[in-house]
């Protein structure tokens, strides 16, 4: 863990007496290693060590009597800081129902996402709507039906050959004439750079006018993950990100990469693939995975 | 000299980050850099281009090792089985490799093991309806051995020449679901003896590292025979592939560049190392 490199090597510099900017120099690159290993974007990683030299070469590390714990706390503080922020909870204000807008990459884990997100707006005592948009990949639309049926939360049918904005447009009336607190939308998986598709999406937001468009990250996402968060933000204005896929062994280096390039807030996190599998995300926990 | 050294040292840079932001990973970069570094004859520091063609032949060494097409003629029927993390891609590599070899004028047969996603089964049903091929189904919830076991009697029944059998989504991490897709391979062995003839681990290749604990765990617990990389028709790049294949040294058999069913290819290690570096 970067905890133990960062031990062994300050262990080395020991009886060096101060710190010196070479000493420095090491220890920052072991920790981009440890970032670089957990898929935080190249350029990211490169601010972010520009921020933790800063810090390093200051007081609390140079005159301190444990410089190893010293700088392990400061690379904990700046990541927790980086990921965290204000704690946001899910925009449910405005006429009901409210609308929730799922979007992200092929297999991010949006449909179940909705089923998830469902299931804890039920619990909270919010009736859901769910609205089946992705009219592209096959049985999208009975996989949204079926997750909706195991949970006895209303989905909408649509009309064979609707488009997803005539069937989010439909689908709000239903939701409307049912008294649903929120209606959520789940859209089909595409790239951030195919443009007609990001159009389609844009136009389902003019239409609806969502109080929450949620990008859907894999925890596993690589370098892209940048580029790709930055593209759905600049596009629709994201309210805020769910990372899913938690429960696997992925550092998740890339929640890191979306949060300091959109500013946009982690919301939850996916933990497993059934319904309840679902959390509010902390900060500090996922800190302490991505460092290793 | 103290200029040259510079020279060098931002070529390097510069490689280096190309390799790394293609998801190639730091120490495989680096151990990339170091061995190009060995290469680089006296003379050559300030040329820039000849040195990324050492790293791209590297590259390139490393990947045409693992560029190893499949032949499903080896056996009737011949078992493909898929496996993969969620998400990764294999119902939509089935159905692309269904239409492959129909193209080739084989019989395939693909079989819904997935028993316990919302719609998996459905999903299949809805290729082999496009692709006019039948699948082999049992209710959802109901045991992926049983439809594995059903499938390859169906196979052979039917004369199939391929195939293919659908397995759920599953992190590596999951003892529970490793020692499941044992028992689907056990089942279809003790039913075919030599089958599964491949058993092809589905990547993603917009994953990062996690792709590297991905491969090596599939491999450790339960193995495979083959790696079809999904989805390089975005902006991933795919290079976690590289430390994969310098490992592992496994077949990688085809890549996915797209949604529909003939949106496969082959893999090709020169142009996947040509569009690393675009
Ligand atoms: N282990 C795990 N699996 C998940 C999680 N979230 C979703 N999945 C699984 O990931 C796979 C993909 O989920 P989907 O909900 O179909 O993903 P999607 O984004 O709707 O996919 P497309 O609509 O094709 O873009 C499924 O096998 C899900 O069960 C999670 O948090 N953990
Ligand atoms: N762009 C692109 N999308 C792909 C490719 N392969 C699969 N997909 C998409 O990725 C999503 C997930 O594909 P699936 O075939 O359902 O993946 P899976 O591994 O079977 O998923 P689970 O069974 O839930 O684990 C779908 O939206 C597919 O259309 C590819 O090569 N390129
Ligand atoms: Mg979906
Ligand atoms: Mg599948």
């Amino acid at each position: 863990s970067l905890n133990e490199r960062l031990t062994v090597v300050f262990r080395k510099l020991k009886g060096h007496g101060k710190l010196t900017e070479e000493n420095i120099k090491g220890i920052l690159r072991e920790i981009r290693l440890a970032l670089l290993e957990a898929d935080v974007n190249f350029r990211v990683v490169k601010d972010f060590i520009e921020i933790l030299r800063k810090r390093s070469i200051g007081q609390e590390v140079l005159e301190s009597l444990t410089p190893a714990q010293q700088v392990i706390k400061i690379v904990n503080e700046e990541v927790t800081n980086l990921l965290g922020g204000e704690r946001s909870s899910l925009n449910l204000t405005g006429s009901q129902p409210v609308p929730l807008m799922f979007v992200g990459l092929q297999g991010s884990g949006k449909t179940t996402t909705v089923g998830k997100m469902a299931r804890h707006l039920v619990r909270g005592n919010q009736q859901p709507f769910l609205i089946p948009a992705d009219v592209s990949r096959p049985a999208a639309i009975e996989q949204l039906r079926q997750l909706g049926e195991s949970l006895q939360v209303p989905v909408y049918t649509p009309q064979p050959g609707d488009s997803p904005v005539a069937i989010c447009k439909k689908a709000l009336d239903e939701a409307r004439g049912r008294g649903c607190a929120a209606a959520l939308i789940d859209t089909a998986g595409r790239w951030h750079v195919d443009e007609p598709l990001m159009e389609e999406l844009r136009a389902i937001q003019r239409a609806v006018n969502p109080k929450e468009v949620l990008f859907l990250a894999d925890a596993m996402t690589g370098q892209e993950a940048v580029n790709v968060a930055c593209k759905f933000d600049e596009v629709l204005n994201i309210t805020g990100v769910i990372l899913t896929k938690m429960d696997g062994d992925a550092r998740g280096g890339a929640a890191l990469s979306i949060k300091s390039v959109t500013q946009k807030p982690i919301k939850f996190i996916g933990t497993g693939e059934k319904l309840d599998d679902f959390e509010i995300f902390y900060p500090e926990r996922l800190s302490s995975r991505i460092l290793g | 000299v103290l200029g040259k050294k510079k020279i060098d040292e931002e070529t390097f840079e510069n490689l280096e980050e190309i390799l790394i932001t293609s998801d190639v990973g730091p120490r495989a970069a680096l151990d990339l850099i170091e061995r190009v570094q060995k290469k680089v004859k006296y003379g050559e520091y300030d040329k820039a281009d000849r040195i990324r063609n050492y790293l791209k032949d590297e590259i390139l060494q490393i990947l045409a090792a693992r560029q190893q097409s499949l032949d499903t003629s080896k056996a009737t029927p011949f078992v493909i089985m898929t496996l993969g993390v969620n998400g990764s891609g294999k119902t939509t590599t089935i159905a692309k490799l269904a239409n492959q070899f129909q193209s080739e004028g084989k019989k395939v047969l693909l079989a819904a093991a997935d028993t316990f996603r919302a719609a998996a089964i459905e999903q299949l049903e809805v290729w082999g309806g496009r692709l006019g091929c039948d699948v082999i189904k049992q209710k959802k919830g109901s045991d992926p051995s049983a439809v594995a076991f059903d499938a390859v009697h169906a196979a052979k029944a039917r004369k199939a020449d391929v195939l293919i059998i659908d397995t759920a989504g599953r992190l590596h991490t999951k003892v529970n679901l490793i020692e499941e897709l044992k028992k689907i391979k056990r089942i279809i062995e003790r039913e075919h003896p030599g089958a599964p003839h491949e058993s092809l681990l589905v990547l993603d290749a917009t994953t990062g590292q996690n792709a590297i604990s991905q491969a090596k765990t599939f491999r450790e617990t339960l193995g495979y025979t083959g790696i079809i990389l999904t989805k390089l028709d975005g902006s991933a790049k795919g290079g976690v592939i590289v430390g994969i294949c310098d490992e592992l040294e496994i077949p990688i058999r085809y890549i996915g560049i797209g949604e529909q069913m003939d949106d496969l290819r082959e893999f090709n290690a020169r142009e996947f190392v040509d569009a690393l570096f675009d």
